[in-house]
């Protein structure tokens, strides 16, 4: 545990995310993904 | 989406929720200056305007489509989703935008893999029709910020996006930042006819050399293809087109010690404030030539204009393109004006000047030129760390970045990079564990026109409390403290931090597309900023101050009418209970009083004596 000049903190934590995958991970169900839906355009899921 | 109620004004108020981790609000800032340098699009801080966007840290990386016209409109930027890529995507969303995948025509190029998509998401890949949506006349952009990566909700490892072209499979899903063609169509949806802060681009393939001009000097400048001495070819094209590939060259070799040549651009107009003036550089003359960037500037009392000195080039690398960035401050219609200047030593050759960008935007700190990127590709093992050369912030931090060309050995096939603080001369005055310095790495897509550029950014901020997994130390300490000793060549020595940053900076298949590399080198730009200020929350505007104040004086005021409401029927209930305690004593004196007249009638009538009515009280 002791810091070094060899420690590395992977923010990314070894995954290339993409939106998608940080969205699902996060327990989101959003339109196509990432995609707040508003009523003015609701679609017919 | 079609439709003109969901555009906003070119000029977007946004407010930055408090809620938002110090590395996002960096990175957002960032995201504004590229819409502002590829688009007529630009942000400003919520003044009370009708409606606004308000960014915040929700569970993931979100937006609406379009100008909701909701008044607060939120977007939200999570964890993780801080890349410049994903940001600049959710605010394409919130100005318009769907995916490229949902066009009415995509099916002409992908195809759908419906039986790899999970169970309950098929309605993810549904498409719009050209009544909801428009592609604005551009064809179907594979390369697309907007567009969905290959894996996208997959049952397993299969894509469920199959591009009909194989080459743009590993294309496809890209988060380096917009396209060209993301960039057409927001221009287009928004009317841009210029952008907010470029300001000029030169490669110097036409014939009037974008209109620059040879100024007052015993020397020129000339329009080449290749010069005696260097370069072989320019930079923009690497001598790959025939018949193209020009550049700028002051040969000092035959000019006189104390000869000068003088480039100047044509007039310029730029946003009042810091400009950014980048161009390669190619040195094949004398240790003691020099390159003098100047700005002529010209206002009532100098009608001929006057030259302020901004750097003078001398020595340094010689015999290859090296990547200069400039920071400039004109404040008024001015010419950027190079200077060349022979020295008195033995010249072979001179100065070769190529792809000069000039935009209203703050520079890049520091250039690390990786030479013969391909060679070091090849030889490389996975989990072998290359380190720049060390650096100085503008606060006085030292730091360097190491990137592992062929990724780690636990994630290898991409490239990785890692942000380290190292000890260095101001260490002794600078505060420790560091606050708040973001640093920003990016390599350099080595387009010509600096709008066409995507580069890959990746940003980290040092946060002061961060510990070490076992708490005992602070991670942004001073290295010396946190760090190893580094013994270099010539037995000098420093200490290394430890670093932050990420194992997936760039896929080598992205790596290799665009020109990342050029001439077989790559170049990534460094800076280490201060974003402290941004830990203090985004002041509300003025109107909104007010109408919280209003609020609260109407709370107040309904609290203090409450309050005498409260007390009247108070002063109701105690005098209606004293009023009722009295009438029951009256009750019971007069019941008291009748019996006793009844009494004493009685006693006076058994008496016959007749008492007159007598007051009760």
């Amino acid at each position: 545990a002791k810091l070094t000049g060899e420690t590395e903190t992977d923010v990314d934590e070894g995954h290339d995310w993409d939106i998608f995958n940080i969205n699902e991970v996060a327990g989101l169900d959003l339109l196509e993904g990432d995609i707040d839906q508003e009523e003015t355009f609701s679609r017919n899921s | 989406i079609i439709g003109d109620k969901y555009r906003w004004p070119t000029t977007i108020p946004y407010y930055l929720e408090d809620s938002l981790e110090m590395n996002a609000k960096g990175g957002i800032l960032k995201a504004f200056d590229q819409y502002r340098l590829k688009t007529c699009i630009d942000f400003t801080p919520w003044k009370g305007e009708k409606n606004y966007i308000s960014v915040y840290k929700g569970s993931g990386c979100f937006s609406s489509v379009g100008n909701q016209h909701v008044g607060k409109q939120r977007l939200s930027i999570g964890k993780n989703c801080d890349r410049l890529g994903t940001i600049e995507h959710e605010f394409l969303h919130a100005l318009g935008f769907w995916h490229e995948q949902s066009r009415a025509d995509r099916d002409d190029y992908v195809n759908i893999m419906w039986d790899r998509i999970q169970p309950g998401k098929e309605n993810n890949f549904k498409k719009y029709d050209d009544k909801v949506s428009s592609a604005l006349g551009v064809a179907y952009d594979y390369g697309s910020v907007m567009h969905y990566s290959k894996t996208s909700f997959s049952i397993g490892s299969e894509p469920t996006i199959v591009t009909k072209i194989p080459h743009f499979m590993d294309v496809i899903g890209q988060r380096m930042g917009f396209s060209a063609s993301d960039l057409t169509k927001l221009n287009r949806l928004y009317n841009c006819t210029k952008s907010s802060s470029f300001v000029d681009s030169c490669d110097f393939e036409e014939e009037n050399i974008c209109g620059m001009i040879q100024g007052p000097g015993n020397a020129e400048w000339e329009q080449l293809s290749s010069a005696r001495g260097g370069p072989q070819t320019d930079f923009s094209n690497m001598g790959q087109c025939k018949g193209k590939g020009y550049f700028m060259h002051f040969h000092t070799a035959s000019a006189k010690p104390g000869d000068r040549a003088f480039l100047e651009s044509r007039l310029l107009y730029p946003k009042p404030g810091a400009q950014c003036l980048q161009f390669f550089l190619y040195k094949t003359g004398a240790d003691d030539d020099v390159l003098n960037i100047w700005v002529r500037e010209y206002d009532e009392a100098n009608p001929s204009g006057k030259l302020k000195l901004f750097k003078s080039i001398s020595g340094g690398v010689m015999g290859s393109w090296e990547l200069h960035n400039i920071n400039l401050n004109m404040t008024q219609k001015g010419r950027v004006v190079f200077e060349g200047v022979r020295g008195h030593s033995p010249s072979k050759g001179g100065f070769s000047l190529d792809d000069i960008n000039l935009s209203s935007t703050k520079c890049p700190q520091h250039v690390w030129h990786i030479r013969n990127i391909t060679r070091l590709l090849a030889t490389t093992p996975a989990g072998g760390k290359l380190y720049s050369p060390r650096f100085l912030s503008p606060a006085g931090y030292s730091f360097q970045v190491g990137v592992y060309l062929n990724g780690t050995r636990d994630s290898p096939g991409q490239m990785a990079a890692y942000f380290h603080l190292t000890s260095g001369p101001n260490d002794h005055k600078l505060k420790w564990p560091c606050p708040w310095q973001q640093a920003t790495m990016a390599l350099i897509d080595q387009q010509s026109d600096i709008r066409q550029q995507m580069n890959m950014h990746r940003m980290v901020t040092t946060d002061p409390d961060k510990k070490s997994s076992d708490g005992t130390e602070y991670y942004w300490d001073n290295p010396r403290k946190v760090g190893s000793k580094v013994t270099v060549s010539d037995g000098s020595y420093y200490y290394r931090g430890p670093g932050m940053g990420t194992s997936a900076f760039i896929t080598h298949s992205r790596l290799k597309s665009r020109n990342f590399i050029k001439g077989e080198d790559a170049f990534f730009v460094f800076s280490l900023e201060d974003i402290s200020d941004l830990q203090i929350s985004q002041p509300l505007p003025r109107s909104a101050v007010h109408a919280d104040a209003s609020l609260m004086m109407k709370a107040v005021d309904q609290g203090a009418r409450q309050g005498a409401a409260d007390n009247s029927m108070l002063v109701t209930a105690v005098a209606g209970s004293v009023a009722a305690v009295m009438l029951v004593v009256s009750m019971v004196i007069v019941g008291n009083a009748w019996r006793m007249r009844m009494r004493r009638r009685k006693q006076e009538s058994d008496k016959m004596v007749i008492i007159q009515d007598m007051f009760g009280f």
